[in-house]
């Protein structure tokens, strides 16, 4: 293996990434999961995760692109150059672009974007070409590589690990973190009055209150809530959440951002996830949902989106007929649109902005606004 | 005089070779050069340098084996550092 002259390398475990412009070649959702299973393969033999943003500056721009395309690689048409990317650093550096004048494919039918995207992100984590024909970062592409099940060569792994090491401790061991994050400059305040919040759920008998990279940790026997980073538990979980909740009798709580979902049980995120919201019958036109809370007695999970609000069914995991209904008819006083709720006590408490409205689901009303950070002992 | 096809096919070999070692082995073609020589030392040094990453059999020329390489697709990245 080589790493690139200077030996650049990520100085933070924790990456982001984000499609720019996609090719036509394949649907969307499978150059997403091209793109994640070739993340998977370098996350598996390092302590590297990476999460996808779908707005502003991320660490790995991934584009598909034609001849001249603003760098000084011009691609040349099929054939011949199929992507290239750029070594680890800020702005362009890091970034892959794909030459959408090849035939991007699921299969070996055409060129595989998953073979050459997970050689590209070598070069966007360091590595360079290897003379190892065996290697995935040896720079001819090899269309008989077996993909099922795809495996990296000991010269890569060897490569990649020459830069971050080996993946972290064995996922048995909890990430407990040592101590709560102080906070500092630039990280939300929990006794600011405007303070609103992204996403709150219970976690066995916790609360936690999610605001951009951080949550503070809640619980009913200690009065100061704890503030961590999202990523000291969960390092695959991105920031700015959009919504959370516990399933309590499964023990999960899931988490949502954009259309996208995950399912945690204690430090650890669920294989198979992040999986699209439209697996749980949102329609297509739904992006986003704003809040979630599951009622534990009734088994049923409600989702806020805007105006209105779907019924989930936990015991037939599915969405319930009749629905999307307005917030306002069947939660009269509670101020669409919802940033995030949770239920404790027999209440529901929704949080808009820096107001906080406790529901009685049984009489059907309001029964007191509260300031968002109550809960945090300002 | 037209050139005869062996003489032909070798220009376009010396076309793909240039392009090829020009695009991934930084091979500055020598401008002052009239004939292009396929076997300039220059051209010669970078083609064994392409052999020996790419695992093929160093002979510093342009054999098949290594014509065919210089015909597969490829990753864009250069192979020596820009």
């Amino acid at each position: 293996f080589n790493t690139f002259p200077g030996m650049p390398k990520w100085r933070k475990t924790h990456l982001t990434y984000r499609i720019m412009k996609y090719t036509t070649d394949l649907p969307r959702n499978a150059v997403d999961s091209a793109i994640e299973k070739a993340l998977k393969v370098w996350e598996e033999v390092t302590p590297l995760t990476f999460s996808r943003l779908y707005e502003g500056e991320a660490d790995i721009l991934i584009s598909f692109v034609v001849k001249e395309h603003g760098d000084f690689y011009s691609f040349d048409g099929p054939g011949y150059s199929l992507a290239h990317a750029y070594p680890p650093g800020p702005g362009f550096y890091g970034d892959i672009h794909f030459d959408d004048d090849e035939n991007w494919t699921e299969d070996t039918s055409g060129t595989n974007l998953f073979l050459v995207a997970a050689h590209e992100l070598g070069h966007s984590l360091g590595l360079f070409h290897s003379a190892n024909p065996e290697a995935l970062m040896h720079p001819v592409y090899n269309s008989f590589t077996d993909l099922r099940p795809f495996r990296l060569s000991q010269d890569d792994v060897n490569g990649i690990q020459s830069l971050y090491g080996p993946p972290r401790a064995s996922p048995e061991e909890p990430l407990v973190p040592t101590k709560s994050v102080p906070s500092a400059p630039g990280t939300p305040a929990k006794c600011d009055t405007a303070l609103s919040f992204d996403a709150i759920s219970t976690l066995r008998g916790e609360y936690l209150f999610f605001k951009d990279g951080y949550f503070w940790r809640k619980s009913n026997w200690n009065l100061e809530p704890e503030f961590h980073l999202i990523s000291t538990f969960w390092p695959s979980l991105p920031s700015y959440l959009d919504a959370a909740y516990e399933d309590n009798s499964r023990d999960i709580v899931f988490v949502f951002k954009g259309n996208e979902l995950w399912a945690i049980r204690g430090n650890e995120v669920q294989a198979g996830y992040p999986r699209g919201i439209h697996t749980l019958g949102f329609p297509p036109a739904v992006k986003k949902i704003d809040a979630a809370v599951s009622d534990k007695e009734k088994k049923k999970t409600y989702f806020f989106v805007e105006q209105k609000y779907w019924r989930f069914d936990e015991n037939s995991r599915s969405m319930e007929q009749g629905f999307p209904r307005l917030i306002a008819d069947d939660f009269p006083g509670v101020k669409p649109k919802v940033d995030a709720v949770f239920q404790a006590f027999g209440f529901f408490y929704f949080f808009s902005g820096s107001s906080q409205f406790e529901f009685d689901p049984n009489a059907k009303m309001v029964t007191r606004i509260l300031k968002s950070n109550s809960w945090l002992h300002c | 005089y037209p050139l005869s096809g062996a003489a032909k096919e070798e220009d376009s070999n010396m076309d793909l070779a240039q392009q090829y070692l020009g695009k991934y082995y930084n091979l500055k073609t020598d401008t002052k050069q009239f004939v292009r020589r396929k076997d300039s030392n220059l051209i010669v040094k970078n083609i064994q340098g392409m052999q020996k990453l790419l695992g093929l059999e160093v002979t510093g020329k342009l054999d098949s084996d290594t014509l065919e390489v210089m015909r597969q697709p490829r990753c864009g990245v250069p192979d020596v550092g820009h």
